[in-house]
């Protein structure tokens, strides 16, 4: 039951879903489950929202996990801030607020295929487990195909490479399912969260080119406050800036997808662990990554109640 | 054991390169051979004072360390034993024993 379920281990995607459905029993006030499509080979994409259902028209928050199958740290921290959220309200003001006043659409599992694959066959799959054309290698790159300067620089047009952008925009069901859901909620929708590993970074627009977003200055501000929030939890630094200059240039992300569609605030983490595990962040240190990283979204979130 | 030991003996290299001409030489050396990219994402990303983590199977280790020590690339073995780590990540026996 939701008392024994271990947030310091990493769980499978039955487990994950089996948790979600339990979240919503327990706690219905706080936590729906809804279903935003079907992926390539026909698993669920299960979405929770987060927050106590008052006003139809609050300001939203997004954030996805698990968009490529081997960052194993992403689903363990969208589990985890779910579980904080909940067990926190009413007791800590800052969590009652965001709650109140906002709706989390939180994506335990984006890429449910590959993440399925990267528990039973290969530890390091990153794509999705889609087959296209006569190619004999699966999988298209989530974070490549959204419609946003779809397959130019950073991006590879074969399919066997890891950064493949797909056949067409959107061509991967999973992408296809989340964009239309964000398209639906664009009015409430004013930030878009997505986790990945390992960098140790908070990245914003752009990825494919080196311009400056017209509310650069807002989005600098609340990445600061957030990688400062970060770091007072345990003391670990993040870089953060935009895409482009801070990581590399890439095309096709979803954070210039969300940013292009009206999403004012839009943020990749790079969560731990660049020093010495990579992919393999052990599980004594889900607690800790989690724990910094809660700071960091909620500093977000809150800001999304100040005006900037 | 996870994977059936799959990853047994495979290696994680760490390479920074840091000038033009270490960039050229590691992208020709990582293209001739079938590694798993971690970061960047693949070799056209490689850009000079950038941490490139690959992944290298067992039998091409050896290789690896010599094209890198002729080309006076410098790098660290970042994880010697990969199947070792993915054990060490999940607690293997004893998360499987919680559970």
């Amino acid at each position: 039951s939701q008392s024994q379920y271990d947030y310091e281990v990493y769980h499978s995607l039955e487990e994950i879903q089996a948790w979600m459905f339990e979240m919503n029993r327990t706690h219905p006030e706080l936590v729906s489950v809804l279903s935003v499509g079907k992926s390539y080979e026909g698993r669920p994409l299960y979405v929770l929202q987060l927050g106590k259902r008052s006003r139809p028209q609050k300001k939203a928050v997004w954030m996805d996990c698990g968009v490529h199958a081997r960052e194993w740290i992403g689903p363990a921290f969208c589990q985890w801030f779910v579980k904080e959220a909940i067990s926190s309200y009413k007791y800590d003001s800052v969590t009652t607020r965001l709650l109140n006043q906002l709706s989390f659409y939180i994506m335990p599992v984006f890429n449910v295929d590959g993440y399925h694959f990267s528990w039973n066959s290969d530890r390091f799959w990153r794509k999705t487990r889609s087959k296209h054309h006569k190619s004999q290698c699966r999988g298209v790159d989530a974070n490549r195909n959204w419609k946003v300067k779809w397959c130019d620089e950073g991006a590879s047009s074969h399919p066997c490479d890891d950064t493949y952008c797909g056949p067409f925009a959107e061509s991967e069901p999973e992408v296809k399912a989340v964009a239309r859901f964000l398209r639906r909620h664009r009015k409430r929708v004013k930030a878009y969260i997505s986790i990945h590993a390992y960098a140790q970074m908070l990245l914003y627009p752009y990825s494919y080119k080196y311009a400056t977003i017209p509310n650069f200055s807002c989005v600098e501000s609340a990445a600061q406050n957030a990688v400062s929030a970060l770091y007072s939890a345990h003391g670990v630094r993040y870089r953060y800036g935009p895409a482009s200059t801070t990581l590399y240039v890439s095309s096709g992300s979803s954070i210039d997808w969300a940013y292009r569609n009206g999403i004012p605030y839009a943020f990749a983490f790079e969560l731990r662990d660049t020093g010495h595990f990579g992919f393999l962040l052990p599980e004594s240190l889900i607690d800790p990554t989690c724990a910094e990283t809660t700071r960091a979204v909620k500093a977000i979130a809150s800001g999304l109640l100040r005006k900037c | 054991s996870p994977y059936n030991s799959r990853y047994a003996g495979d290696q994680v290299f760490r390479i920074t390169p840091s000038n033009a001409e270490e960039v050229r030489s590691l992208k020709k050396v990582l293209g001739r051979m079938k590694v798993d990219f971690w970061q960047p994402s693949g070799a056209f990303l490689i850009h000079q004072n950038a941490t490139v983590d690959v992944h290298v199977k067992r039998n091409d280790t050896r290789v690896l360390h010599a094209r890198l020590k002729q080309e006076r690339i410098g790098y660290r073995v970042f994880i010697s034993n990969l199947q070792k780590e993915i054990e060490k990540q999940t607690g293997y026996h004893s998360s499987r024993m919680r559970r």
